[in-house]
């Protein structure tokens, strides 16, 4: 699968609802300095569950669009929401599991058939998974798949179902973080390699 | 627990020496740098460290920190790809990487990652640039902008795949 | 103490803001940003800190963590510049500083470090950089190369003066 | 005044003698990764008497030129040394502290000119002064003024007066550092402002 299309609204400098996209396999965010480019990659990292600290903010109110200081008073919502495709044959992975406890293989077979048409129609021939988090104007942060609400935990879970795991994070490199990955030291390595098996 | 370790080790380990021969290969140098991974503490390896060594190409064995800005860089780079290739996510994201590059490991870089990124079984990348050599690689750009009279930023998309690729 | 203390501090304040406009001004915007120096405890100077904040062309005030990469950058190098207006050192020598900035900030850092370095009473300017349109700008070139068979640096230097100077 | 030329002995990643110069007001340092710009930059803030740590080396031995890490025990000297041209108002200025204490203008002009003379045949035309720092290969660090050795602290006075403080630093902006200096705490910025004063 990939990462389709990202959906802002109220987040950073990105003021009302902006959808961005479509991502292809390889795309390039350019743009002059102070434009808005490191806050794309915070409200990326902010859906996946990403703390504020990490995306320059104090509280997960500095993560809501405010023109000026007496502007944040407004307590307007934020959210942000990451579409992500499935290929075909994520699809495949996604039923394998299910499939496991079913009949020999060609019963297999159409049975993953008919189940793939019931889930089309159930969702519209819904191929992609929508991944959202919100801030409220109490500051709280609430998190959404396919716009019903889950638990942070349910929220990673299904997240790792697709490779992304947030704990790790090896795959979200911040601004000016790049030298200090290679001087980490002996110890620190180890930490890594911890986490990642 | 030491097993599971050993095994996320030996596999990142193994890639290590051909991603940063990949990155760092040129005219100049067609079989690349050298770099290697080693466990201090074989049987606890929680107990030791990871020793992680790099060689630009045409150099001698030396500590990490006497490496320049731009070779911490290449270095960083091919750990980072390393081991992704042991927990492979479906996208990376990453922020202005290419700052302390010249422009010959700049279109390096570029490569590396058009290469990882399209094809079969390949991992989406979306790559923050100011670099006009990097970013002509892409499949596709995202140009922010900020808008004085709304005072905030927004965004155009452009579908680079329609123009012939640049050489 | 406090009252030398004071006194650095004063002039420094002052000319922050002139600085910081002369680095930030362009076509888009003729009168730049605003910086200012504030102490928190104006008669005991060192129980107290000293805050810095710069707002970037058209911009609100903002805490300086929540300025992107570049404009952190431009208001690094404006205070640098005010605090050596107090005690000037007869040279510089700044490397890769433009490495944050877009192509814009990068000429208008480039035209500010050559207004400071010539002319009399100029601060002699030693600078490192990788992008050829901040040191086109540039008196004369030092090009460092590394030769493969000595296994050293070697240097080559190039007085720009002779050639007609780019726009 | 200003920096006039720089040279190298056996110094990080330069081999032998080489001369680096000259420089003019403005002069920029280029070429690819890794081809010894930070060390251009490294030998300079040395003779100036920055320590070792500051340039990437744990110990002085590290920045002796070695081909490998056999070819450090070769125990090679390295030393580096600045060349500094007086404007001519310069020497007005290193002039007018010895005056002083002389007669009436007109006999000051003169003694001036006399002062000058015989200084200039004293030191050939001299209107540089070179600063000098070496490594020995026991790892001893020697500072010299017209090759003549003199303490640390001899150095850092006759560096002053030209208005080089080496202690406050803020004339060297080192690889990576210049983001950090806008992050500074207040706390942070009142101990610099009080180096400074
Ligand atoms: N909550 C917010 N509301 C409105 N604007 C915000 C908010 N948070 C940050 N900003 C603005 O976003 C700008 C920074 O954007 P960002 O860091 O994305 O820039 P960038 O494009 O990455 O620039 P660079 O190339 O310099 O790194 C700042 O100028 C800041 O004022
Ligand atoms: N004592 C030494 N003897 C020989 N070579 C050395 C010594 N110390 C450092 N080096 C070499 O110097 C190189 C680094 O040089 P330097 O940091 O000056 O590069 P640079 O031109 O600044 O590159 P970048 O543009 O990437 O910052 C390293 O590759 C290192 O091997
Ligand atoms: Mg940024
Ligand atoms: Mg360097």
């Amino acid at each position: 699968g990939h990462l389709s299309r990202i959906e802002l609204e109220n987040f950073k400098s990105y003021k009302g609802k902006q959808i961005i996209g479509p991502f292809k396999k390889f795309t390039s965010i350019i743009g002059p300095n102070g434009s808005g480019k490191s806050n794309l990659m915070d409200a990326i990292s902010f859906v996946l569950g990403v703390q504020s600290a990490q995306l320059r903010g104090s509280t997960l109110r500095d993560l809501v669009y405010a023109y000026d200081v007496q502007d944040s008073k407004e307590k307007r919502n934020a959210s942000v929401s990451l579409v992500y495709v499935l290929n075909t044959n994520d699809e495949e992975e996604e039923e394998e599991e299910e499939d496991e406890s079913e009949g020999r293989d060609g019963d297999k077979e159409n049975s993953k058939k008919k189940k793939r048409q019931k889930r089309g129609e159930e969702e519209g021939e819904k191929n992609e998974v929508r991944f959202s988090r919100t801030i409220s104007n109490s500051g709280a942060s609430d998190y959404k798949i396919d716009n019903k609400t889950v638990t942070f935990e349910e929220y990673a879970e299904k997240l790792k179902q697709f490779g992304i795991l947030v704990k790790a994070r090896n795959f979200l490199v911040f601004q000016g973080d790049i030298e200090a990955v290679a001087q980490k030291s002996p110890k620190d390595l180890t930490q890594l390699f911890e986490q990642l098996s | 627990r030491g097993a599971r370790f050993r095994g996320a080790f030996e596999h990142v380990e193994k890639r290590i020496s051909e991603t940063y021969r990949e990155l760092t290969k040129g005219s100049a140098h067609p079989t690349g740098g050298q770099a290697f991974l080693t466990l201090e503490n074989y049987d606890e390896p929680f107990l030791g460290g990871v020793n992680f060594t790099a060689m630009p190409p045409s150099k001698r064995y030396r500590e990490m920190e006497m490496l320049s800005g731009g070779e911490k860089t290449i270095a960083a780079l091919a750990l980072l790809f390393a081991i992704h290739s042991y927990r492979a996510s479906p996208f990376f994201v990453l922020d202005e990487v290419d700052a302390a590059l010249d422009k010959s490991n700049v279109e390096k870089m570029a490569r590396f990652v058009r290469s990882k990124s399209l094809g079969k079984g390949g991992t989406q990348s979306i790559v923050i640039s100011l670099k006009d050599n990097f970013y002509d690689k892409a499949e596709s750009l995202v140009g922010v902008s900020r808008d004085q009279r709304e005072a905030c930023s927004k965004v155009l998309t452009f579908d680079l795949t329609q123009f012939a690729e640049t050489a």
